[in-house]
């Protein structure tokens, strides 16, 4: 088990390496496995209880992010701001799709923080990878809009119930129906 | 691989019966706040399994039923359909596409089905068990839940790159 | 105090209901005090410690927040969508400014969740309470750029260090630089 | 009353001596991801008497010091002062500006000042207690924050009633 997790985790590093350096030009970023923690005392001792050849999951390694935006040092996740946060995490979600695709992928407004520079990179990744894979992004965002194959709209009617309707994106107005899809 | 359609009525403010029929490629869903874009987007995640009212933004499960509105009463009963193409065989099943079910009523239990038939969801979780779509999966990112990867600790993400393998 | 409390209650009460009309057109929203919490068996019998003539925290009553949009049952606060969550805790925040003003508010990109109407409703409803009041927003939002009076620019250096500006806005091409700021 | 000038040094990615001079009305902040917006923010709170380095987004206190960058060494101190209109005498002195000032050092302790003379956050706090500036107000509305008001509990909301009465 330890050695396919190696593999995985060592195809997955290497994505996420390259897909950070798309998304944030100039800045690096890698994964590293962390010093397993050490056995408590009593551990070392005695008996380890569970199955013989059983790692416990406890001493086993974890996976740390370490990302540095361009121009600046290398400092905890928690100091980088809301959009290199958020585009460090899409780095890493697109980093595991590389490895495992799933069938789909749903976004409910992820590029909410994300400044218009940042915004115009995710969506040209996300398009360049939607050649052989499904996205569907919730948005506000007008460059995501226009960027869309595809645009679905959700409009409230008066007694608070919801239709979903085809649309299309012209730029300066923003979404404008198409046609009134088939509620059957 | 991919989501073909979701059908879904009954469901929060999808009273009516809705569909949204998919492509491949990049898809956006649009609409003014509080429209229903994040119920579309909890109905996908309640289809595939989610146990956890709180996740869905309510305190109990049945508070996913419509609960009524200006001049429209409150539903008895909330349903979702998830179609999947299977064409290069990801899920461990014969079918080429994989219908995904859940219905539930109110103060009753959910029902799931897989191409119609009733199952259990330990069926369908190990249908979905090596695609991310799993409860510990990120193929759906909910709103404001974006950097959960970076909040998560070490072990966690372990999680994530073992799912992976 | 409980009098105090009670003046002062109402007050915020009236505003957030205006407030809230303001920028969910038919829309409600009240406050309501809740039952103060039962003494427990304890307490109605034996002493409760503290000063004579005090009211214990605990047997206060708390501030409730019904918000009901347009069209919509009363439902739970945690069902609401994201942008009506953040127009509502808005709402809360300048009905208590009417009643009580601080001296500047400093709102970092509390924007981010709204559709491009509310940000537009937002938006006019501190214009109309700029008049006297100072409020300073950090924003990616091109509509509340194109709004706002002054508009000041950080930059990034190769270094890692950051610059403020002076910038204007212009129309479709975004934020630009006027002169730099005097750095001393 | 309003804010006049906010001036900073060593603080967090603002390494050189910065200051912006703030008008009545509505003022934005713009700028790329990363570049500072927030920081600036921060710089706001922690003069104000900020005491959790959490809600600072570090572990210690001192990471608001310029750790440095690409070809330039981490600074030693950092240092922030608010200048603050008291036309309307809203602050209890009797100055017509008011100058808040903190400073600290790697490893030291903070040292607040006002109109230029040493004090004790206690009395940095009781200067401000009636006006929203205070740790539990929301003046400050940090990134990601604003819905706080909606997740806190009613005795919470109370608390902020009885802050403006
Ligand atoms: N069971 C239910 N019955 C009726 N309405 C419901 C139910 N559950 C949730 N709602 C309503 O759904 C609305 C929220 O919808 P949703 O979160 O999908 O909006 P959204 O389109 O994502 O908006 P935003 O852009 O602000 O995120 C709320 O107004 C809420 O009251
Ligand atoms: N003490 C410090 N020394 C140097 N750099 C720091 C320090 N503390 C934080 N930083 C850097 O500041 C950056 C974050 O800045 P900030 O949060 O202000 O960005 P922002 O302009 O608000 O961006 P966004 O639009 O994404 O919210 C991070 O890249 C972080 O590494
Ligand atoms: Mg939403
Ligand atoms: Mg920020």
């Amino acid at each position: 088990i330890e050695r396919r997790f190696d593999a995985v985790f060592g195809a997955v590093a290497y994505h996420f390496r390259l897909l950070f350096q798309e998304l944030f030009p100039g800045g690096h970023a890698t994964l590293r496995l962390t010093e397993p923690p050490p056995l408590s005392e009593d551990e070392d001792e005695g008996e380890v209880e569970g199955e013989p050849g059983t790692v416990r999951r406890e001493a086993l390694a974890g996976v740390e992010i370490l990302a540095q935006p361009a121009g600046k040092r290398l400092q905890a996740l928690s100091l980088l701001s809301g959009g290199e946060r958020a585009l460090t995490a899409l780095a890493m979600i697109l980093a595991l799709q590389q490895v495992n695709p799933s069938p789909f992928y749903v976004f409910d407004e992820v590029d909410a923080p994300l400044d218009d520079a940042n915004v115009g990179r995710f969506v040209k990744l996300l398009l360049r990878l939607s050649s052989t894979q499904q996205f569907i992004i919730v948005t506000h965002n007008h460059i995501t809009m226009a960027a869309a194959e595809v645009l679905y709209g959700v409009t409230m009617d008066g007694d608070g119930t919801s239709t979903l309707l085809s649309v299309r994106f012209e730029e300066g107005r923003g979404p404008i129906p198409q046609r009134r899809e088939a509620v059957t | 691989m991919k989501l073909r359609r979701v059908a879904l009525s009954g469901f929060k403010t999808f009273a009516r019966r809705n569909e949204i029929v998919l492509e491949t490629g990049l898809t956006a869903i649009v609409g003014p706040n509080g429209s229903g874009k994040s119920n579309l987007v909890d109905a996908i995640r309640w289809a595939l399994g989610e146990t956890s009212a709180r996740e869905l933004r309510g305190a109990r499960m049945d508070e996913v039923i419509y609960a009524g509105g200006n001049g429209r009463g409150p539903m008895g009963m909330a349903q979702v359909e998830l179609t999947l193409d299977n064409e290069e065989g990801r899920l461990p099943t014969e079918d080429v596409e994989v219908a995904i079910g859940r219905r539930v009523t109110r103060g009753g239990d959910s029902e799931y089905r897989i191409n119609g038939a009733r199952t259990r969801l330990r069926d369908l979780e190990r249908l979905l068990a090596s695609t991310g779509l799993t409860q510990s999966g990120y193929a759906v990112v909910a709103q404001n839940d974006v950097d959960a990867i970076i909040q998560a600790n070490p072990a966690q993400r372990r999680t994530l790159v073992e799912e992976a393998a």
